[in-house]
């Protein structure tokens, strides 16, 4: 958890308080303000509103704004909290916050599967599966024969769906993910452990004093 | 810490390995 001893933390009109965010992620307030520096240059880099709209998403990601893409929008969806179609400081650290290696194994198994959850049915099914593995082979130029896939699919759905209703809920997603770990590593950047040294290009100094725990 | 099931290789780790799943260009500015 962010760790705070100090008097005078910057304050941000129209956004949350960066001691607030701090308190309830794995962020510093320190980390948090240099976060909101980095969320400034992404939130005017189209439309200078103070928030980030998916074209800005997408360009902050991968330096072009028509990147359409499967994944990129549901991420970008996961992101948009408060579903206003836009991503406001909170929604924005709040969500990287699950990206923290310090964040909790739930936190980041919640996120995967409301990730591959894309119709938001409670359930991540195997026709969304097929979607999200074809978008993945087309996305790097791999070629796979339909029964291929559809063999990937049966083990895939034979391991994880336990009760053989042909969908996958949510228990059964997190006992799945405990027997494959290596599932969770897209959800963790280790380098938003020390954000303020690994990427000085967008920190500037703190007015807060803070002392590590 | 377990290691991944000894099955052949299954959907999400494929899934995983999309470019559009790593948000690292955030940090890249």
């Amino acid at each position: 958890m962010g760790c705070l001893h100090s008097t005078a933390a910057r304050e941000y009109p129209g956004h949350e308080n960066p001691v607030k965010l701090a308190s309830e992620t794995a962020f510093s307030v320190s980390e948090v303000e240099a976060l909101y520096e980095l969320f400034k240059s992404i939130s005017c880099s189209v439309v200078d509103d103070g928030l980030i709209n998916k074209e800005e998403f997408q360009l902050a990601l991968f330096k072009n704004r028509k990147k359409e893409n499967l994944f990129a929008n549901r991420i970008f969806d996961l992101f948009d909290v408060k579903r206003k179609g836009v991503i406001d400081f909170g929604d924005f650290v709040r969500s990287l916050n699950v990206f923290h290696p310090n964040a909790s194994l739930e936190e980041k198994t919640d996120f995967t599967f409301r990730l591959y959850d894309m119709d938001c049915t409670g359930y991540i099914e195997r026709q969304e599966v097929k979607q999200m593995l074809i978008a993945l082979l087309c996305e790097s130029e791999m070629k796979l024969a339909d029964d291929t896939i559809e063999v990937i699919l049966d083990q895939t759905f034979e391991d994880a769906d336990v009760d053989g209703d042909g969908k996958i809920g949510k228990t059964e997603w997190s006992d799945f993910v405990i027997k494959n770990p290596s599932l969770l590593k897209i959800m963790t950047l280790p380098y938003l452990r020390d954000i303020t040294t690994t990427f000085p290009s967008f920190v500037f100094n703190s007015e807060v004093d803070e002392i590590a725990t | 810490k377990g290691s991944d099931s000894p099955t052949i290789i299954n959907a999400f780790q494929l899934i995983g390995m999309s470019s559009f799943l790593d948000l690292s260009g955030f940090f890249e500015q």
